[in-house]
């Protein structure tokens, strides 16, 4: 884990 | 993208247009709340700063640019433009007693304790909360035009379609957030009673008024 939370939405 | 997201985005984008028309047409801002657009302005601020440091797609990448934009015209027509029209007696609701124990929340419970993605977090659980200063506003004078009856529909159906996305995700793609989820429930709960009215005055070609 990057530790890198990806929120892809709006 | 499943459709429920998609129309969710496109009733978020009708919602920001109706209410700049509603400001631009009218040349004024009655009945609309300075303190909820400005909630919005740090909601779309805080959440979007990921537009710096990760790229999702180009419909991402506008949308989050046309919302931060159009909320930052959108409290300078309030509080400048159209300044004359605001009504800011009825705008009285104390941003303070939502900023800060949302704040604190942020702080307390989120996916990760870092500077991005508490702020991520915070603007999760303030947009939950945002419309309490304009729904305020309604039932301190009683009333709200046809437009910004239809703006509250339009801002208010973003999330309830956003949250039959996240059971379409949780199913289809093993996708859940549950800080999303809840601050989203909270968010359409809060709705529920302008739903209400809506769909039995405002459909039916009455405007709100709430007895006295």
């Amino acid at each position: 884990d990057t530790g890198k939370t990806l929120h892809d939405e709006l | 993208m499943n459709i429920f997201r998609l129309v969710g985005d496109m009733s978020h984008l009708l919602a920001i247009i109706i209410l700049l028309m509603k400001m631009w047409k009218s040349r004024s801002v009655a009945g609309i709340s300075g303190k909820s657009q400005i909630l919005f302005a740090i909601v779309f601020t805080t959440r979007y700063l990921d537009l710096f440091t990760s790229f999702v797609s180009i419909y991402n990448t506008s949308m989050k640019v046309f919302f931060i934009g159009t909320s930052y015209v959108t409290v300078y027509f309030i509080y400048q433009h159209f300044k004359p029209t605001y009504d800011s007696n009825h705008d009285t609701f104390r941003v303070e007693f939502l900023i800060v124990p949302v704040g604190g929340l942020a702080f307390l419970v989120n996916h990760e304790f870092s500077l991005l993605e508490i702020l991520w977090t915070f603007s999760i659980y303030l947009e939950s909360v945002a419309i309490l200063p304009q729904l305020f506003m309604v039932s301190k004078t009683g009333e709200a035009e046809s437009i910004t009856s239809h703006y509250l529909f339009a801002l208010g159906s973003y999330r309830a379609l956003y949250l039959l996305n996240w059971i379409y995700r949780y199913y289809f793609e093993g996708f859940f957030d549950l800080i999303a989820v809840v601050a989203g429930c909270v968010q359409t709960i809060l709705y529920c009673d302008f739903f209400y009215l809506y769909i039995t005055k405002v459909l039916k070609g009455k405007k709100i008024s709430l007895p006295a």
